[in-house]
């Protein structure tokens, strides 16, 4: 593992740019962002305004909790609630020129870090598996 | 990065064992499987039987993806069908003494890797968190 190569490596080279990550808009519908999740088979994706700012995340998981009543699965709720009423607000974000040093870290706890440029626009994520791809070239 | 000692350390160092992994039985109707996945949070789980032996994975856009109907959501078939008819049986599984080299490329496309002794029974997992956490304490 040689470290000052494996760190010197840059975000942009690894990162999946915001034209192929799948995402929903804040006023979607929980139906709309079950469909997107559950087609795309990701567990967790992001959540953009129309200006394509981010606002947080959402999941399956969350959707779910947030149908599941007492007594019954609320399925009536998928229609009513929209997407900004559930979604995750506490992400991490990191810039194109954050250091893959301070990514790792951040990797330990999030399965991917969403990448905004100065303005505060989406440009992409930096999943784990990217990581582990040259973590293992390098091992 | 220092190569010598992050590949030497021993994945029953790492692994989270067996009683703290949430995981359902084969026989489980969908409704129980999505019920324990909402409740925990996580996205995959282990479906073992009642010997305990491995025999795949469970995620929520699974069960999604096989509730979803052409006009609507099937809700019946939560109660319906049983975990055994939908898991993912396709998935690496690794023995408590193979090596962090060989697990450090499994965990590329999985996020976590199942571990069995030599009867194939259910021992815990290998999360890609993990190793992160290694890696971070290498860099
Ligand atoms: N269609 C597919 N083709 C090949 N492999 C697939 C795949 N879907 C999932 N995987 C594998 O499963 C891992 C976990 O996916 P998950 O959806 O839970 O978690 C994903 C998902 O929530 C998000 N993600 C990844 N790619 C995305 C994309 N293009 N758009 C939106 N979200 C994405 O980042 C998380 C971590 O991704 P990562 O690649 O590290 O890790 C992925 C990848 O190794
Ligand atoms: N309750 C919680 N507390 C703290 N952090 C949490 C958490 N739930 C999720 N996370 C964080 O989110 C990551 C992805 O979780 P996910 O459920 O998609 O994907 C998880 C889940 O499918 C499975 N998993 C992890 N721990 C499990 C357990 N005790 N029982 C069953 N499955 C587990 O392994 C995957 C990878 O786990 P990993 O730890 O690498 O990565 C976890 C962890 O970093």
């Amino acid at each position: 593992l040689h470290s000052e190569e494996f760190l010197e490596i840059n975000i942009q080279d690894l990162m999946i740019p915001s034209e192929r990550v799948a995402h929903v808009q804040v006023k979607n519908s929980l139906e709309h962002a079950l469909l997107v999740l559950t087609k795309s088979g990701y567990s967790a994706i992001p959540v953009l305004d129309p200006q394509f700012k981010l606002h947080g995340l959402i999941s399956t998981p969350l959707i779910m909790d947030a149908i599941l009543g007492l007594e019954r699965i609320e399925f009536e709720k998928l229609e009513t609630q929209c997407v900004e009423e559930i979604m995750n607000q506490e992400i991490p974000r990191i810039q194109i020129d954050s250091s893959l040093k301070t990514c790792l870290s951040l990797l330990i706890d999030h399965p991917f870090l969403c990448v905004e440029n100065k303005e505060g626009l989406f440009e992409g994520i930096l999943t784990r598996r990217a990581v582990l791809i040259q973590l293992n070239e390098n091992a």
